[in-house]
C-alpha cells in the first residue's frame, strides 16, 4: 500500500526517490557490509567495546574502514551471473573474455563517485597453475576503448579486489547508468582457464545534500 | 515510543527526552536491514531562568537565551521566553535493500539528539 504522507516525507528527507520494496529473493547480505555498519553506526558502536570514548564518532561524511569520502557505500552483484556460459578448460586455447555487467540506476546524478572496487571470485577449470606463477587480471570496458587496470593475482582462493580508477569512468559526467566491463584472467605459466563464479562491483558515493554540520565549531 | 510528559505538559527544565523511532512501526523493516530503529529523542521543558543558564558539561548558553529569560523574568509576556532545541546531534547509519537489489549502507548525520538547550 502506498506509505501515509508523513513517512514519504521522511523517505525524502533520507535521500530515497520511494520506499524499497525490500528483497525480492533471499539475499544474503556481504559480511563486509555488516563490518562497515557496525563500525559506522554510533549507536552500534557505543554498544560495543568502543563505548568508552563517546568522542569516536566517525568522521561524518567520510568512511574511515575504506579510506575515501562518502556517506553512501552500495554492494551491486552483477546482474549477467546467471547468463554466463561455462568456459573452455584446455590449456592450449588462449583464456575467454568475461563479461560482467552492474545497474547503476539507483545512483543518484548528484553523487559523486569516490571508489569503485571489484570484488571477484574465480574458480580454477582444471590443474592449477606451478606455485608463484599467479595470473594476471585486465579490466576494460566492454565496447571500444583502453584497458582500465591490469592486475596481478596471486592465487584464486581468496576473493580478487580490483580497484577501478574512479577518474577513468566518471570524469565530471554524472555516474552512468549502467556498468560494463569485459574481464581477461590470463595465466602466467600454462594451465587451465578459471572461470569467474561470482562478482559485485563495491561503490562509494558522496551526496552533498546530506553533507551539513548543524553546530558551530566552538569559540 | 515518546517518554510521557505529566499531564501533556512540558515537565521540568529544557531537557532531552527518551523518543524511540521503531523501523517496523513505520512499516519499513521488511527493507531495512539494521538497525531495527534508533533512539532519536527529542527537546522539551522550560527555558526560564536558572535552566536557560547552562549545566555542568552542557554546552555554553546564547547570551540571547539568558538576556530573554531575564527580561521574562521582570517583564512577563513581552517576547516570551527562549526555546528549548536541539544543541547537539549525532548520525546514524541504515543498511537496506534497494529497488535494484543492492545492499545499501546509508550515514545520515544530524540524525539523534544528544543534548538540548535554550536558544
Amino acid at each position: 500500500p502506498e506509505p501515509p504522507r508523513p513517512a514519504i516525507a521522511l523517505l525524502q528527507a533520507l535521500g530515497l526517490r520511494d520506499a524499497p520494496r525490500g528483497a525480492p529473493k533471499a539475499r544474503p547480505v556481504p559480511p563486509l557490509m555488516w563490518r562497515l555498519f557496525r563500525r559506522r553506526d554510533p549507536q552500534e558502536a557505543r554498544a560495543g567495546p568502543r563505548r568508552k570514548s563517546p568522542g569516536a564518532t566517525p568522521r561524518p561524511c567520510h568512511v574511515e574502514e575504506l579510506g575515501v569520502a562518502g556517506n553512501i557505500v552500495r554492494h551491486i552483484p552483477d546482474r549477467s551471473a546467471p547468463a554466463r556460459p561455462p568456459e573452455p578448460s584446455s590449456a592450449s586455447e588462449p583464456c575467454p573474455e568475461q563479461t560482467v555487467d552492474f545497474d547503476l540506476s539507483a545512483v543518484e546524478p548528484l553523487e559523486h563517485a569516490s571508489l569503485a572496487r571489484l570484488e571477484l571470485r574465480f574458480e580454477a577449470a582444471g590443474p592449477g597453475v606451478a606455485p608463484g606463477s599467479g595470473w594476471e587480471l585486465s579490466v576494460a570496458r566492454a565496447g571500444p576503448g583502453p584497458v582500465l587496470l591490469r592486475q596481478e593475482v596471486r592465487a584464486l582462493g581468496p576473493p580478487v579486489h580490483a580497484e577501478l580508477p574512479v577518474a577513468a569512468w566518471a570524469p565530471h559526467a554524472p555516474t552512468p547508468r549502467s556498468l560494463s566491463l569485459v574481464l581477461v584472467l590470463r595465466p602466467r605459466a600454462p594451465a587451465a582457464c578459471a572461470r569467474l563464479v561470482e562478482a559485485a562491483l563495491l561503490l562509494v558515493t558522496l551526496d552533498p545534500r546530506l553533507c551539513h554540520p548543524l553546530a558551530r565549531p566552538r569559540r | 515510543e515518546a517518554e510521557p510528559t505529566a499531564g501533556g505538559v512540558p515537565g521540568g527544565a529544557c531537557r532531552a527526552r527518551r523518543l524511540y523511532v521503531s523501523f517496523r512501526e513505520v512499516g519499513w523493516h521488511r527493507w531495512v536491514i539494521a538497525p531495527r530503529g534508533f533512539l532519536a529523542n527529542y527537546c522539551q521543558g522550560h527555558c526560564a531562568l536558572p535552566a536557560a543558564l547552562p549545566g555542568p558539561g552542557a554546552p555554553p548558553a546564547l547570551n540571547h537565551a539568558v538576556l530573554r529569560a531575564l527580561m521574562h523574568a521582570a517583564v512577563p509576556g513581552n517576547g516570551g521566553l527562549p526555546c528549548c532545541v536541539p544543541a547537539r546531534l549525532s548520525p546514524i547509519s541504515v543498511l537496506f535493500f534497494d529497488n535494484s537489489d543492492n545492499v545499501v549502507l546509508r550515514h545520515y548525520e544530524d540524525m539523534v539528539v544528544d543534548e538540548c538547550g535554550c536558544r
